[in-house]
């Protein structure tokens, strides 16, 4: 069970709809400072409902969209799969946000193409021990937090997973 | 919930004893500050690297901090493996030994889960299976070059 | 006591805009957040890199933020010089081509003031004059070893 | 006006007595990791009374002398000068903290040799615009540190210099 596709739409730098494929095992990624290389992982946690949108770095949600484009809404969809299995054993799991101005934002989740709710999403993806307090994600400076957090903070990491 | 706790804290440090062992080339554990009531204490971690004494992680160099805080993260990560990880140049702080010691880790961790790893180091590159490049152009579109596979070795 | 805050405010966001063109290859300037009244405000960094929009500092990417942090230090540093500047691993999130900017700056800045950078990165050892090493055997006693002198360019 | 020798005697991980000379221009300093490159900054900063214990990565004072060795005392001294300069334009200045055990800890500050008080020491080298909010010292993290200050705390470093 790996992630075998990104589809990321309009989101943050990635103005054009882009597709990257993943393969098991080890895969970096790399470019120059402020290329999207961090933005790909905040897609990661954006689609899968893994943060707030403080630790993607926007103050509020339609931050995300692309904001050289005029289009007001961005998406992400990630495939999860495994090599060997059937086209139906496949898991997607999709995020949009659309902003609509004055009348307000709007951000809804997809399982399989049909409309979910984030604690659907978020139930499916426990079951594979993927959720916030898992920190299967680290971020750019994660490392630093950790050993900068009290005694009490870290203990409650252990608490998260118990 | 103390036995859940309890039983969590001990798988925990276990595995960062042997993962802190093979990363640095010291021994470390992990230390409850409150043993008999742990919910009203925290948890801190005390790390010997090789020659030197046992230090709190706070007297730390960079590079050994950096090392302590990921060695605790593959701990707790082992405990409840996810089927991915995906990591945002965790290493900055390390030198070129210690950036190939941790590279060499996610190469066999990877062969049980799959590994997205963001990284400016050639160790880190070098070792794993494959690079996708990302790159702007000066319209500030983000956009994903092939991906570069690594000599197969 | 107010004019003396504005006199230097307004000095350090010139050498703002000034140095952080040369760092990066777009525009930059300090805000008040609150001009009539600064001692009830704070100061923020916008800055623009080429082909992008105008963005907060917060928004950035990691090396975008920290060129950002070194053009904010050398802009005060300009205003009241120091006979001495001494660095501790301020090019850690910086890519080779950001990396070598910067190293190219200090170097310029060092006909000015003395410069001390500890650093990893090969840019900055190639830009310097000398190289102090630091080393330790297993027993954990600091050691300074020769001083490599770089090449004469 | 510069730094021409920095002198390290049994302080955190420099249990010999170490001298190391310093040239004007650009001079870089590299090693492994935990090898002493920051202890060097460390002392500096001890030296010059820039910063507190905590800054140092020490719980108090006592903290920075070396702990492997049997010797409860450490010192750090910084010679300036200038490169055409006689020996009698140099300043010294010099900070040593002894270790008395259950009877406390003494630190005392030296100006070309003499006992000074750290008020003393910090005219004579604010003269040259050397003070802890000059920022001409950057200790590993602190580019970090000024990118996640709030805007006010940003605005009190130019308070300090203005
Ligand atoms: N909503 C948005 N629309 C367009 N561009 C955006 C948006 N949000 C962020 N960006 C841009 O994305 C860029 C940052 O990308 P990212 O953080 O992924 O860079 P990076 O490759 O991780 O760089 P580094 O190596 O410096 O960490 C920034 O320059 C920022 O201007
Ligand atoms: N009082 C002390 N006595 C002996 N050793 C000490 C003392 N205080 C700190 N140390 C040691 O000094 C080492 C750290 O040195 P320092 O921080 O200068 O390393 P560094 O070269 O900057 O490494 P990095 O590249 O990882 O930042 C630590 O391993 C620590 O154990
Ligand atoms: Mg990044
Ligand atoms: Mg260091």
């Amino acid at each position: 069970m790996h992630i075998q596709q990104i589809e990321i739409d309009n989101f943050k730098s990635f103005s054009n709809k882009t597709i990257i494929p993943f393969e098991q095992g080890f895969t970096t990624i790399s470019g120059p400072n402020g290329s999207g290389k961090s933005n790909i992982i905040d897609s990661i946690l954006f689609c899968l409902g893994l943060s707030s949108s403080r630790t993607m770095r926007a103050e509020k949600l339609t931050d995300l969209i692309n904001n050289a484009s005029k289009r007001r809404e961005a998406s992400v969809s990630i495939m999860f799969g495994n090599t060997d299995a059937s086209d139906d054993e496949k898991v997607i799991v999709t995020r949009k946000i659309k902003d609509s101005g004055a009348s307000g934002y709007g951000s809804t989740y997809y399982l399989n193409g049909k409309v979910a709710t984030l604690t659907e999403i978020h139930d499916r993806l426990s079951q594979h021990n993927i959720s916030p307090g898992a920190y299967n994600v680290l971020m750019q400076g994660d490392v630093t937090g950790i050993i900068n957090m009290t005694a009490m903070e870290r203990r409650k990491i252990i608490d998260e997973i118990a | 919930k103390l036995n859940a706790f309890l039983t969590a804290f001990e798988n925990v440090d276990n595995n960062f004893q042997e993962i802190f062992a093979e990363l640095s080339d010291g021994e470390g554990h992990l230390v409850l500050t409150n043993p008999s009531d742990p919910f009203n204490g925290g948890l801190t971690i005390e790390a010997r690297p090789r020659g030197k004494r046992m230090q709190r992680m706070e007297a730390m160099s960079g590079g050994e901090k950096s090392l302590t805080a990921l060695a605790f993260v593959f701990s707790f990560q082992r405990y409840m493996p996810a089927p991915f990880y995906a990591f945002d140049e965790v290493d900055m702080f390390l030198d070129g030994i210690n950036a190939e010691k941790l590279a060499h880790m996610v190469k066999r961790q990877s062969e049980a889960a799959q590994f997205i790893v963001v990284s400016l180091r050639k160790p880190m590159l070098q070792n794993s299976d494959r690079t996708v490049g990302v790159t702007q152009k000066r319209d500030g579109v983000s956009k994903v070059t092939g991906v570069m596979l690594q000599h197969a070795s």
